[in-house]
């Protein structure tokens, strides 16, 4: 079930239209600072059904909308959309009720300036449960071991023993 | 349920053993219940004790043995539950150049079954991936990728430095 | 005394809006009494906006950018009320080459008054240095000091590498 | 007020005696993983009276004494030294309540496995208010900024504002 494109539109600091295109084996995002590494980080996070702006490094939801620089006005709409190589039929993604098996199976998540969110899965409208339920019990909703953000490797080391204990039985 | 925990926590406990003496050249490690009794509310303790070195609380690791303890841990997660992608966001920071290697040897054993994308400044950890995505702002405050060939990795900063300010 | 808290803010405020446009090479930065009446008790609010990019919150900026606005901020604490030496561990893990430069660079303007002590691995830090001080475990488990020579600060790891495993 | 000389023994990692002698200008301490070099910081901190454990990382003051290797037994007493050099005169050392102006300053202290803990200044025994005294007003007490630890460097940012407020408070 690997990851095979990510297009971030309006999101973050990625105000134009980008598409990252992943192979399997290991890629690497470089670059120097501030210039949007992190931001491809939060950028699947969020389309995964990321809720908590604070996990984003934000203080709201719409501090994800690109929000303009020196020379260019802000978005109305921030879209991310994630597509997985589903060969091995791993996620059976529904639509309207029905299973809809499919070879490659593609997330999308908008939010507007008006705060109205959209989700969609293979360009069908979907609800975020919806997606939330595809990707349980993939090895993939446990998240809090797969992405390790910025700064928080050491984390599970200074966590409290109870906090760690959380942590396992999430993973469980 | 009680079962499953500790059937993770038990799968988890071997592969921390396993890692860390893996990622450390040696030593011991492991984890453990602070309540066997109560596996249901049970805290979880780590110890660790790097090679030559005496066992001591591991507050008092250093910077870099602190990230390679919590790699040993985070990929002793992976191998007992194993995910498709794994997205690594400068996990070498505090790491040495003997430590990254290490790091990066470790995340070979993983390949064939889990996508990873890193992301990273140190070139070693640049050198084991199979493409590179360059992202800057040639036009401030605009993200951008571009493509990056693994013999400009070296001179990374200035092929992708942004826009003289 | 209020007297004395409200010169210090205001020296410190002075110097990070000055300090932060250099280690940015441009942008906007200061900080800020959320509550001006009550300035015994006011807490205290930062804004920065790198060079190009919009004001927002700072939570929002990156990990290289994070620490240099923090360096902006330490450097400006020492400019109002200067120390005679200054301990720095590994402050520059979040930075890229380009930024690690300003960094040193900023450093630079404060060695009159002050002694600094630096804890690096990032090669450009330790080319700033009048002497390198090497720490090793020759002995596993025992910390040892050893001469290191300029020359040799590019293969530190080999040089001081700890005891094979 | 420059730091001249830092002797360690029997300090954390440093089982045998270890000087550094320090010059003006920029010096850099260099080597791999878990050597000892932020050990270093520790051990100034700590001859200039830090109290807290935990801001060492240790839990206990008694794990600032070596506590032996594979091949090593553990020591009975940890030993710091730090001479500056006083030729301003900005540091005011008494010894039984006299003044004792001098060239240089050097400031000792020693804590043995029974916990028994000795301070000197110029080989004088002194109390640790002695010290802490004694670096009042010399832009040294306030290590809030002069000494930034392993991975603190952003903590001013990160802190609340009223966190932020009391680093201003001890600054001032
Ligand atoms: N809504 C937004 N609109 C425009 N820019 C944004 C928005 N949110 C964040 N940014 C900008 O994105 C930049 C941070 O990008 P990111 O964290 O991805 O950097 P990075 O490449 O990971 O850098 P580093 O190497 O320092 O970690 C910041 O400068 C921030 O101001
Ligand atoms: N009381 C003690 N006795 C012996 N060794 C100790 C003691 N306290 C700490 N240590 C050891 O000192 C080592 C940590 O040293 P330190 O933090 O100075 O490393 P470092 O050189 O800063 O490394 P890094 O580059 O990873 O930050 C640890 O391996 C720790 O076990
Ligand atoms: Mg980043
Ligand atoms: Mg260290």
């Amino acid at each position: 079930m690997k990851l095979k494109k990510l297009i971030v539109a309006g999101f973050k600091s990625f105000a134009d239209r980008t598409e990252f295109e992943f192979d399997d084996g290991v890629s690497c995002i470089v670059g120097p600072n501030g210039c949007g590494k992190s931001n491809v980080v939060d950028a699947i996070k969020w389309v995964l059904g990321e809720q908590s702006a604070k996990s984003l490094r934000g203080s709201e939801m719409l501090d994800v909308i690109f929000n303009g620089s020196s020379a260019r006005k802000q978005s109305g709409m921030a879209m991310v959309t994630l597509e997985f190589d589903n060969s091995e039929g791993i996620l059976q993604p529904t639509a309207n009720g029905q299973m809809q098996p499919s070879e490659t199976v593609s997330v999308t998540r908008r939010l507007y300036r008006s705060g109205q969110s959209e989700y969609l899965i293979n360009k069908n409208p979907a609800r975020l449960r919806d997606i939330k339920e595809m990707f349980l019990d993939t090895g993939m909703g446990a998240s809090a071991y797969s992405i390790i953000e910025q700064g928080r490797v050491s984390q599970f080391l200074q966590a409290s023993q109870e906090e760690r204990r959380a942590f396992f039985d999430e993973a469980a | 349920s009680r079962q499953r925990f500790v059937e993770t926590f038990t799968a988890v406990r071997e592969n921390f053993q396993t890692l860390f003496r893996k990622l450390f050249g040696g030593g011991k490690a492991d984890i453990l219940l602070t309540d066997p009794d109560d596996v249901l509310e049970s805290g979880i303790e780590i110890v660790a004790r790097p090679p030559g070195k005496e066992l001591r609380s591991i507050s008092l690791l250093s910077g870099g043995e602190k990230t390679m303890a919590a790699l040993a841990m985070i990929f002793s997660f992976f191998r007992a539950k194993p995910s498709p992608f794994c997205l690594l966001d400068e996990v070498d920071a505090a790491l040495d150049e003997a430590n990254t290697e290490r790091y990066n040897a470790l995340v070979g054993e993983f390949i064939a079954d889990t996508q990873f994308i890193m992301i990273s400044h140190a070139k070693r950890t640049m050198s084991i991936a199979n493409v590179l995505y360059g992202v800057t702002m040639q036009e401030r405050g605009v993200s951008k990728r571009i493509s990056v060939r693994f013999e400009e990795a070296d001179k990374i900063d200035e092929v992708l430095e942004p826009v003289a300010m």
